[in-house]
């Protein structure tokens, strides 16, 4: 029995031994934050202290890029922190952030060009920001695709949190439909939803979290990794799936893949926080795993994951948990009364293909 | 004169207090993204670096080799730089890439630069921004140049209320 996710019920569920820790050499991570948010040192000094009995780990981040207030730490700037060090345990970490930041700039468009002007940097890099595509230009939106590129060229992996309105809605008078998000509609990037318990006081097998953000794009076609894996789902749901008029199932489909989003333990001002929940908690805790994998590959002298969508999809599932219960939120209204896209054996745009069970992952990237 | 974002959405959401208009000698900084050269090369190297069953996969680039695949052409380097001189801005940084120009100048050479902007001052939560309430545009000589001008839309994301979850949905 437990009463929220920490690490060792994190490390618990997706099969982290105590040995799973990485080693300081050449390897490192990052979690960039937007919302001009701070996490404060001495937080995470005590969240590891509170939870890190079980685990090798470190207790401070090695970089912080951009300027730190001393404003009240953020919830989510802890989260953020506190569970990528706590999977992705004793790699060393960075934070970006960008309080300091000039009126007229954009803080994620900000990051993206200091990832043009870094010939250093993290190999994975967790970010949890998302605006509704609807809402932003496509010019705007190819040339960030672009930018994922160019960083998934340099053996860099993003990993986007999928969002936390379900499917979306976008109220048009009569006609509702689901509302994509960007990033996590980005082909270029890994996009990562969110999953509870089925029962929450203990560990056992998940289900969809009903807040994790999936769909399909409006503005992006759907790439040549996934369309098997959709097609599959399509057919598999084809006689309880929502109107056809809601969404465009010749988009990009998201998420990829999922992690524990509900109900986490955070300490944030000093004081320990319990009930914190969103995919920008399992967004993290997916980043940090994925570091120690490249800390094995490394050791090896095999090159970083990079953008590790064409490769997971070829996975088809193995070496992660499949998340077949469940549905997510979407529109309240008499055609679909609230509920979105619902999980299924395999992938599914609510949970993707699953959570990652730890050892099977690190033996089949490992290769 | 044409609008790079057409589509983009700039109302600014009710969240945000309009404080006024920005005062025509208040310094700005914008951001340009310049028009990117061999961006489907980009995406088949993408595609091959990133295959498992690829004999390149894993054979990824550094950042030197990623500028001299993506990096704008004399071409749109000199028309940009010399539309913004011609407009006194001269105050700019470059990335290695040398595809983002980040530059600083007054609200009033900016909405003459860019033409249909209006720069205002938000706030919200005790957080400040300067965005322009009405679209921009840009000569015709430069539109082929540029992707967009950031700066002056886009809104910095509200935080997710991690600490309470939204209520169960009834089909959730």
């Amino acid at each position: 029995v437990h009463l929220g996710v920490t690490p060792a019920i994190l490390r618990a569920r997706y099969n982290l031994t105590a040995s799973d820790v990485g080693s300081t050499q050449n390897n490192s991570q990052a979690v960039a934050q937007f919302l001009e948010q701070y996490y404060h040192p001495a937080d995470l000094a005590e969240f590891m202290n509170m939870f890190g009995g079980t685990f090798q780990h470190l207790s401070q981040v090695d970089r912080v890029v951009g300027t730190q207030g001393t404003g009240k730490a953020g919830l989510e700037a802890s989260l953020d922190v506190e569970y990528i060090m706590s999977t992705g345990a004793n790699i060393p970490t960075w934070v970006f952030t960008n309080p300091g930041r000039h009126e007229t700039q954009e803080p994620f468009l900000q990051w993206m060009v200091l990832l043009s002007n870094m010939s250093d940097l993290p190999w994975v890099h967790t970010i949890s920001y998302g605006d509704d595509e609807d809402s932003l230009s496509t010019a705007y939106m190819m040339r960030i695709n672009t930018e994922f590129m160019k960083a998934g060229v340099r053996g860099i992996s993003l990993l986007f949190a999928s969002g936390d309105s379900g499917a979306g809605c976008k109220h048009m008078g009569k006609q509702n439909s689901f509302r994509p998000s960007f990033p996590a509609s980005s082909p270029y990037v890994t996009t990562v939803g969110g999953t509870s318990f089925k029962n929450p006081f203990k560990v056992t097998y998940e289900v969809t979290d009903y807040i994790s953000g999936g769909g399909f794009s409006n503005v992006f076609g759907m790439p040549d990794y996934q369309a098997s894996a959709v097609k599959g789902y399509l057919k598999t749901v084809e006689a309880t799936l929502p109107p056809p008029s809601y969404f465009n199932t010749s988009g990009r489909a998201y998420p990829d893949m999922a992690a524990l989003s509900d109900n986490y333990w955070v300490v944030s001002n000093r004081v320990p926080i319990p009930w914190v929940s969103g995919t920008s908690a399992s967004t993290p805790v997916v980043g940090g795993m994925l570091s120690l994998i490249n800390g094995r590959r490394l050791q090896r002298s095999l090159p970083t994951l990079g953008f590790l969508n064409p490769r997971l999809y070829k996975l088809k599932g193995q070496a992660l948990f499949d998340v077949t219960e469940g549905c997510h939120e979407s529109c309240l209204d008499e055609q679909v009364q609230g509920k979105g896209f619902c999980a299924a054996p395999s992938w599914d745009p609510v949970t993707g293909w699953g959570t990652p069970n730890y050892p099977e992952l690190l033996a089949a990237l490992l290769d | 004169s044409g609008y790079l974002e057409y589509d983009q959405d700039v109302l600014i959401p009710q969240d945000w207090t309009r404080v006024g208009r920005v005062d025509p000698t208040e310094e700005l900084e914008l951001t340009f993204a310049l028009k990117q050269q061999n961006v489907h090369l980009l995406e088949e190297k993408l595609k091959l670096v990133s295959d498992p069953d690829s004999a390149q996969y894993g054979k990824h680039l550094s950042l030197e080799e990623v500028a001299s695949l993506v990096r704008p052409s004399e071409l749109t380097q000199k028309v940009v730089r010399h539309w913004l001189h011609s407009h006194g801005i001269t105050n700019c940084l470059t990335v290695r890439t040398q595809d983002f120009l980040q530059c600083k100048m007054t609200a009033e050479i900016a909405e003459t630069l860019l033409p249909g902007s209006r720069f205002h001052r938000y706030v919200r939560d005790g957080h400040s921004i300067v965005r322009s309430s009405a679209p921009y545009s840009v000569y015709d000589d430069v539109h082929q140049h540029l992707d967009f001008v950031g700066g002056l839309h886009r809104l910095p994301p509200k935080g997710q209320d991690l600490s309470k979850k939204p209520q169960q949905s009834q089909a959730g």
